[in-house]
């Protein structure tokens, strides 16, 4: 474990929590895309298949336990809560992220590091992930005024990438046989596409106005 | 500890 990646698992934490405090306070999911989060629920399913049989620490036993609860009850809450999914805007939250599923399991069937159910199953949390915030862009790119919870949302999860890749460079020096290709590819792949999304904060940021996306 | 391990990471 070094700085970069507890900091980054931090962070990924805090934008989660931000999420369900802001759908749970407020009662609200709007701006929030529904499909990013089954993507992201779908991702920890397939990525966490070890949770009871490889245990690694306590730390991520935990860390696993509560990503998947979070991000299963966050789309609980906005499909079945009664006030909350009164707020989701299905008109605007239009990307087929159907569409993402089957490529990336096709991909992770090519690409893997060991053709095993379990590798396979994690290669395809890999890509998916990295394509999982597509329809969350999109819906910001659409909605335009991006409330400032969804906002850091969206930022807290750039963070985390960005921590990640830190972290890979660190375990590259430091640990001799630490090549992992496929995670640091399609890693550094969601992390560019928060770029623009990360450009247009900043500019709202330091010019103190509100965030807003060009169309 | 958890660095030998394939997958560590979350």
């Amino acid at each position: 474990m070094n700085i970069f990646r507890l900091a980054g698992d931090m962070t990924h934490l805090a934008s989660v929590l931000v999420l369900l405090l802001k759908i749970h306070t407020i009662k609200s999911c709007a701006g929030i895309s529904l499909k990013t989060q089954e993507l992201y629920a779908l991702v920890f399913a397939t990525r966490y298949l070890d949770l009871f049989t490889d245990y690694i620490s306590l730390y991520n036993t935990l860390m696993k336990l509560i990503f998947l609860v979070s991000s299963f009850s966050i789309v609980w809450y906005i499909r079945h809560h009664k006030i909350v999914r009164r707020s989701y805007d299905k008109d605007q939250d239009t990307f087929r992220h159907y569409f993402l599923v089957l490529p990336c399991f096709l991909l992770a069937l090519v690409i893997n590091e060991k053709f095993t159910v379990k590798e396979i199953m994690w290669t395809f949390s890999l890509y998916l992930e990295a394509v999982a915030i597509l329809p969350q862009l999109v819906l910001l790119q659409r909605t335009r005024n991006i409330d400032n919870l969804t906002g850091q949302y969206v930022f807290l999860l750039g963070a985390y990438r960005s921590l990640y890749i830190l972290n890979w460079i660190y375990r590259y020096f430091t640990e001799p046989h630490y090549v992992h290709w496929i995670t640091w590819i399609s890693g550094l792949v969601q992390t560019l596409l928060y770029a623009d999304f990360f450009y247009y904060y900043f500019q709202s940021w330091k010019n103190n106005v509100k965030l807003e996306l060009p169309a | 500890n958890d660095e030998s391990n394939d997958h560590d990471e979350l």
